[in-house]
């Protein structure tokens, strides 16, 4: 199978780098 | 400067003026305000001294002062840019700034640069890289064949590393991003354009007349 996503597509994808959970109440 | 009545006895180490803060980042003064209200809610999440430590850092992000994470560990890194193991008052809005919608791409850029140059050696290298990889499917729990890892590294390095060296320089970043915008996504926060209405209680703080 051919691979289609690049690894910073698939890194991007971590919680750690979803700062808007900063915001969350 | 004087330092008059009780005001400077609350302000904790660290503590800068919101004019000054808002002249040198995307933030208004009421923003940078609002700002400080969720910054007094992390830092004193766990220790109250008017710090963010990493726990709290931790806590705010995922609910949970205990649970690792690379790119977490990674963003702490970056906005502590003392290197004293704590992020200060100033050095959180200088370092959201770069996630404002109005910020600049370079600098968005710039940052997603460092974040992923995780041994800080001015290259994002593929051992990084599959670091990175190895851990975002960690954290998913997904298991994953080490020739799929291989190939999503080969199909990244043969369409970022144009000059074939096996690592990514900021130039080759720069390109590749450009081709890819959508990877600089994860680099706005669109929240930071409306911090005063998730924090109104900042008005209540406020040394500016006009907190509008």
């Amino acid at each position: 199978k051919p691979v289609t996503m690049n690894a910073f597509e698939l890194i991007s994808m971590s919680q750690g780098l979803n700062l808007s959970n900063l915001f969350e109440k | 400067m004087g330092c008059f009545g009780s005001k400077c006895l609350k302000e904790p180490p660290g503590y800068e003026n919101p004019a000054i803060l808002a002249a040198e980042t995307a933030f208004s003064v009421s923003e940078v305000e609002a700002l400080y209200e969720l910054f007094k809610k992390i830092s004193s999440s766990v220790i109250d001294d008017g710090l963010i430590h990493k726990e709290e850092f931790q806590l705010a992000l995922f609910r949970n002062s205990k649970r690792e994470n690379l790119f977490a560990d990674r963003v702490f890194d970056l906005f502590d840019v003392k290197r004293n193991g704590v992020i200060e008052f100033g050095e959180f809005v200088r370092s959201l700034s770069v996630f404002h919608p109005n910020s600049s791409f370079e600098d968005k850029v710039n940052f997603a640069f460092k974040l992923y140059d995780l041994r800080q050696t001015g290259f994002i290298e593929r051992e990084e890289v599959e670091q990175m990889i190895v851990a975002i499917l960690s954290e998913s729990e997904m298991e994953v064949a080490a020739e799929v890892i291989e190939a999503i590294l080969d199909k990244t390095f043969s369409e970022a590393d144009t000059n074939m060296d096996g690592r990514i320089d900021h130039q080759e970043w720069t390109a590749y991003v450009l081709k890819n915008p959508s990877l600089m996504k994860i680099m706005t926060l669109p929240y930071l354009k409306d911090v005063t209405t998730c924090f109104p209680s900042f008005v209540f703080n406020s040394e500016v007349e006009d907190a509008s």
